[in-house]
C-alpha cells in the first residue's frame, strides 16, 4: 500500500 | 478596524460549511486587499485556504493588518442565522477580542446582530511553490464531487491518471475495484447555453494517488461554483480551485500517497 506524504515535505515554513 | 459588507450570507455560509470540518480553529488575515485564510489540519496533509478580494465587498474598509482568531463551529452555528439573501456586516473594533456579525434581511425589516469572542492564535503559514502544474483539469465541480463519493464505496484512496484525452479515476478496496473515465468535453445544452465541459492542458501525463476521505472533504465547497480546477503535478500535492463567484477562491492542497 502507499504511504500517506505530509505537506510539510513539500512545502516551507514561511 | 475592519468593516466588511458582503451582499449574500449565502457565500459565507458555504466556505465556512466547506472549511469546518478540516480546519477547527485559524486566523481570518484582514487586509486592504481583502480577507485571506490558510490553514492545514491537524495531521499535515491536507491544506485548505481562501481570498475573497476587498472589490467583492461594498463597502470594505481595513486600515492596519488584522489576524483575527475564529473557532469555525462557532462561526458555522451563528451563520446559520442568518438568511440565504441577508447582507452581511463583519466589524471589528480595534484592541477588542470581539467579531461582530450582523445580518440584514432583504426587506430590511429584520436585523440582527451577533458578536463572537474571538481567539489568540499562532499561525505558521507554509510558502507554496508557484510552479506551473504538468496538468491542469477544468471539469464541472458536480460531477468531481459524485465521482468522489461513487469511489469511496469501494476503495480509501483514488488514482487519478489524467492524459490528453480525459482523466481517469480508480479505486481499488478488499471488495472489487471501479474506475471513471471523463472525457474531455465541449459540449452545448438544449438552450443553447455551454454546459459544464472537462477541459485538460497538459505538458506531461500526470498520475497521482490521493486519500478519498480528503477529496469528499473538498467536495463541500463544489455549491460554491460549477467548475472545479484540479493542478496536478507527478509526485506533488494536488491543488483543488473552486472560485467563490467573481469575488475570491477556495484553494484545497492534498499530499499525494506514494509508492515506497
Amino acid at each position: 500500500k502507499p504511504n500517506q506524504s505530509s505537506l510539510m515535505s513539500f512545502f516551507g515554513k514561511k | 478596524m475592519l468593516e466588511a459588507r458582503l451582499p449574500a450570507a449565502s457565500i459565507l455560509k458555504k466556505i465556512v460549511e466547506s472549511i469546518k470540518d478540516l480546519v477547527s480553529q485559524a486566523n481570518f488575515d484582514c487586509s486592504e486587499s481583502g480577507i485571506s485564510f490558510q490553514a492545514m489540519d491537524e495531521s499535515n496533509i491536507a491544506l485548505s485556504s481562501f481570498l475573497l478580494r476587498a472589490d467583492g465587498f461594498d463597502p470594505y474598509r481595513c486600515d492596519r493588518k488584522l489576524s483575527l482568531g475564529i473557532r469555525f463551529a462557532t462561526l458555522s452555528k451563528i451563520l446559520k442565522c442568518a438568511g440565504n439573501d441577508d447582507v452581511v456586516v463583519i466589524r471589528y473594533a480595534d484592541d477588542t477580542d470581539i467579531l461582530s456579525l450582523v445580518f440584514e434581511a432583504p426587506d430590511n425589516n429584520r436585523i440582527s446582530e451577533f458578536d463572537i469572542k474571538l481567539l489568540d492564535i499562532s499561525s505558521e503559514y507554509l510558502s507554496i511553490p508557484e510552479q506551473e502544474p504538468e496538468c491542469k483539469v477544468k471539469m464541472s465541480s458536480a460531477e468531481f464531487s459524485r465521482i468522489c463519493r461513487d469511489l469511496i464505496t469501494i476503495g480509501s484512496s483514488v488514482v487519478i491518471d489524467a492524459t490528453k484525452s480525459g482523466v481517469k479515476f480508480s479505486s481499488t478496496g478488499d471488495d472489487g475495484s471501479g474506475s471513471i473515465l471523463i472525457k474531455q468535453s465541449a459540449s452545448v445544452d438544449g438552450d443553447g447555453k455551454a454546459a459544464p465541459q472537462t477541459t485538460v492542458e497538459m505538458s506531461e501525463p500526470v498520475s497521482l494517488e490521493l486519500s478519498l476521505k480528503y477529496l469528499n472533504n473538498f467536495t463541500k465547497a463544489a455549491p460554491l461554483s460549477e467548475y472545479v480546477v484540479m493542478n496536478m503535478t507527478n509526485d506533488s500535492p494536488l491543488m483543488l480551485q473552486f472560485d467563490v463567484s467573481d469575488i475570491g477562491y477556495i484553494r484545497y492542497f492534498l499530499a499525494p500517497q506514494i509508492k515506497d
